[in-house]
């Protein structure tokens, strides 16, 4: 474990945190894309398998459970709590997330570390990670105003896979049988789809006004 | 070497 990761997987969480907060406390999911989270409780379900095989560490376990705890329950409050579901932007979440699924799934498939079950899962989970965000992104475009809650969700869920790619940068150099190129482009990928994100996030910070994309 | 199985991350 390294600084780096150790802040990934905390952005990480404070961005769950966020988001149920927002959910929880003011019963809203205004400006959340839906598909972003079934495809983030997807991500979770096929990376996580080993989780009662593989024992690493306590943190480990207790991190995976928190991921797939509060994901599926995101998934489920969006979708059947009486309250939640009603501020559901449903016209304007509109990606067709299985576009996302297929391509990501017939890649696993391919361009793997080992062709068995489990690792293809976890490839698969990899790029459907990378590109999960995407609904939401396209979501914050069409909705009017974003509020600050949903900003800052956005913003720790890109930060924590940038922690990541330093994290592989210095397991590079420091475990010098390390490297695993299949993980850093899904997350070159994944942090570069929020550059834009980041430059009109920081824009709004620093001009303390509303946080707009352009359509 | 085989790849340090990255199963280790998050």
């Amino acid at each position: 474990m390294n600084i780096f990761r150790l802040t990934g997987d905390l952005t990480h969480l404070m961005s769950i945190i966020v988001l149920l907060l927002k959910i929880h406390t003011i019963k809203s999911c205004a400006g959340i894309s839906l598909k972003t989270q079934e495809l983030y409780a997807l991500v979770f379900a096929t990376r996580y398998l080993d989780i009662f095989t593989t024992y690493i560490s306590l943190y480990n376990t207790v991190m995976k459970l928190i991921f797939l705890g509060t994901s599926f329950s995101i998934v489920w409050y969006m979708r059947r709590h009486k309250t939640v579901r009603l501020s559901y932007d449903k016209n304007n979440d509109t990606f067709r997330h299985y576009f996302l699924v297929l391509p990501c799934f017939l890649l696993a498939l391919v361009l793997n570390n080992r062709f068995t079950v489990r690792e293809v899962l976890w490839t698969f989970s990899l790029y459907l990670e990378a590109v999960a965000i995407i609904p939401q992104l396209v979501l914050l475009q069409r909705s009017k105003n974003v509020d600050n809650l949903t900003g800052n969700y956005v913003f720790f869920l890109g930060a924590y896979r940038g922690f990541y790619l330093i994290n592989w940068i210095y397991r590079y150099f420091t475990e010098n049988h390390y490297r695993r190129w299949i993980t850093w482009m899904a997350g070159i990928v994944q942090t570069a789809l929020y550059v834009d994100f980041f430059y009109y996030y920081f824009k709004s910070w620093k001009n303390n006004e509303k946080l707009k994309l352009p359509a | 070497v085989e790849d340090v199985d990255l199963k280790d991350e998050l």
